[in-house]
Parts: C-alpha cells; structure tokens; sequence
C-alpha cells in the first residue's frame, strides 16, 4: 500500500492511496495477475455511514468486510492504514484472544470505532496512538487544519513514532508505504523513493487531486497488487475511488 | 529503484482516470446505522453476494492447496464461530448478519474480517 497526506500552498489537506494486497496468496501465471487481488477488485466498494439520515463517514471497503481501511469523516479528517510487519505481530494478538486476554483491539474495527466516534483529528490521533491492538501498523491521518497531517506508527501495545507535515521543514507532505520511514524500505520493494520522486517533481504549488493521482499511477507505486485508489479532501467532505489495473509489464508488488 | 519497463517516470494526465490502469468506478452504498447491526449490509450483501462466494472459494482453493486434506478449512468452520461471540458489538453483529444473506459459512467470513491479523503469520 502506499498512503499521502500533502498540504498544497493554500494549506488545503489532500489524502490519497492506493490499497496492495494479495501478496503470495496464489499468482496466476496465464493472466500475470495475484488471484485474491482480482477476485477482491469486484468487492470494492464506496459505503455512506448514516445515523439519523446525516452522514456520520465515508469509506471504501471490500464488501463483507465491517472494518475500515479507508475513510473521511468529512470535514474534519481522513484516515488510512498500512500494513506493518513485525514479528511481534498479529498471531501473537490472535493467540492471546483465544487465550482469554482481550484488552486489545482488532485493527480495523479500531479504524471504524474512530470514524464512527472521533469528533476531531486530535481525538482521532490519540486514539489510534493509545489502543492497545493485536496488531501492529500504519495509521496515515489527515485533519481540516493546516499542518494536521501524520503517520503514526504502531506495536501491537505502543506508538512506536508520529511523523507530522511541517512545511517550515519543507515537509510539504507525509508518505508511507510499508517501511518505518526512518529505515531503508526493502530494496527489492522499494515504491517510497519513485513516491517521493514524483511528488517533489510535483512540488507543492502543484499538488492537487489530479497530480496526487498521477503520483499513485506511476509503477511501481502502481503495481499488480493495487485493487483500488482513493482520493480523499476533507475541506470538500469528498472521496473517489477507482478500481485499477496494471498492464504489463508491471511490478508483482 | 529504478528497473524499467517495471517502473517508469512520473505519470502526468492520468486524471480523470481513463486507459488501461483504469478498471472501473466503485459504486456508492449507503449504510443506515440506525438499523439493528444485523440488517445494516443486507444492500451491499446482496449485490455482491456472487463476488464474495467468488472470492472466499479462492481462499479455500489456497487453504487447500497448502493443506490438501481440507482440515484447514474445517478448522476455519469449526473454530471461528465460536470465536465470532468474542468479538465486540456492533461487529459480531454485523459479521453474522453479513453470513446470514450470503450464505457464506459464519468461520469464513469471520476470516475474511480477521485477515490482517492472520495475515501478519
């Protein structure tokens, strides 16, 4: 996966990504694609949230799944997750669930409590920083102000770091793929540095809905484990999703 | 990072999405919170009822292409209900109600809501 939050030059927040998955759970060599990512392509879809006829958020799911990968509350924040593998991970989560030590949460129902119950970003970061859960990973988090946005990265128990934009640094935007952003990404899937490259070609003065796309349509950020890519702006309430596709040749992942 | 023709320069003009990397729109669904969990998916269940059975029916071919003799699977269908009435509400809720209008056994689609955690294995 790879998630962007970028502030433009008018201090307007954007939040896009693209969703990876289906990594070695079987490749189908006629069609050069991953099966479960084809087979999930179809299940995408863009779910309204309402309570009382009000929109509560959005997201995008794989239908038949309850939990969030993807979401706006609008007008207050966006968020995303990223998968983060450690070996303190999510079977060690499971097996103290089965054992009767429930204190933690499941990632996704976590991403859909804060959508459904967070009423700002700051609530909306503590909350994603402080839960204990079963299993570690990446919450990319957009607010409606200036300078709100960051990666949170996470343990099972901790917030292990929180990156925050910080134009007065030049950070202009946060990126995050699958990599703890203060080490080198695998080297055999690096999509972070071609991520950064096209953005910096892009400069803040050019950041929009339309160049964030580009950014996600570039191999190998765009790759054959891409199922959908999300375009989220807070400050409009809106998201738009599109199911992809990576022609040949393309990147596996 | 750079290994063309598996990674190229920046893409400009992609949007609005249009060519060969663009498979489709996704279609919007409203989700009413005010129904009891149970009922809250029965919309985009029944839609997507022949892509979901598509799909756990991959998960299953590759159970059991690592387990031939399908003890994965029964595994999934024994264990996971019973582990279903340990997940928090709305959730289980939700889960079940999901089963009850795909047809999907209630393990499966338990996995299918687990996944992330499993997959870190």
């Amino acid at each position: 996966c790879t998630s962007v939050v970028a502030q433009d030059e008018k201090g307007k927040l954007l939040h896009g990504r693209n969703l990876d998955f289906g990594l070695f759970l079987g490749w189908d060599v006629k069609n050069k694609s991953w099966a479960i990512s084809e087979k999930l392509k179809p299940l995408v879809v863009n779910l309204n949230f309402k309570r009382n006829n009000q929109t509560v958020f959005k997201s995008t799911n794989f239908a038949g799944y309850v939990g969030m990968l993807t979401g706006i509350k609008p007008h207050i924040f966006t968020l995303t997750m990223n998968e983060r593998f450690s070996l303190d991970g999510g079977y060690i989560g499971i097996l103290e669930w089965i054992l009767g030590q429930r204190d933690g949460m499941w990632m996704s129902f976590l991403t859909r409590s804060v959508l459904e119950n967070a009423n700002s970003y700051d609530e909306a970061k503590s909350l994603l920083a402080q839960t204990k859960m079963l299993a570690p990973a990446y919450f990319i988090l957009g607010g409606n102000q200036t300078g709100q946005g960051c990666i949170i990265t996470r343990s099972r128990e901790l917030s292990i770091d929180v990156l925050e934009i910080d134009v007065k640094l030049g950070r202009w935007y946060v990126l995050e793929t699958n990599y703890d952003h203060w080490k080198e990404p695998f080297f055999l899937d690096d999509r972070r540095t071609p991520a950064m490259k096209c953005l910096n070609q892009t400069t803040q003065a050019n950041i929009s809905v339309k160049t964030l796309y580009d950014v996600l349509s570039t191999k190998p950020v765009l790759n054959k484990l891409t199922t959908y890519t999300t375009l989220m702006q807070v400050s409009e309430g809106t998201l738009e999703s599109y199911i992809r596709d990576c022609p040949n040749p393309c990147m596996p992942w | 990072q750079f290994v063309p023709p598996y990674t190229e320069d920046c893409r400009t003009d992609m949007y609005p999405p249009n060519g060969p990397t663009f498979k489709g729109p996704v279609k919007w669904y409203t989700i009413d919170l005010d129904l009891p969990p149970s009922k809250r998916w029965t919309a985009v269940i029944s839609d997507k009822k022949n892509d979901l059975v598509d799909m756990i029916q991959a998960i299953r071919d590759l159970a059991d292409a690592f387990v031939p003799s399908g003890r994965l699977i029964e595994l999934v269908d024994i264990a996971l209900p019973l582990m279903v009435d340990t997940l928090p509400n709305p959730f289980r809720e939700e889960i079940k109600g999901i089963a009850a209008v795909s047809g999907v056994p209630l393990g499966e689609v338990v996995l299918f809501n687990i996944f992330y955690e499993v997959f870190t294995v």
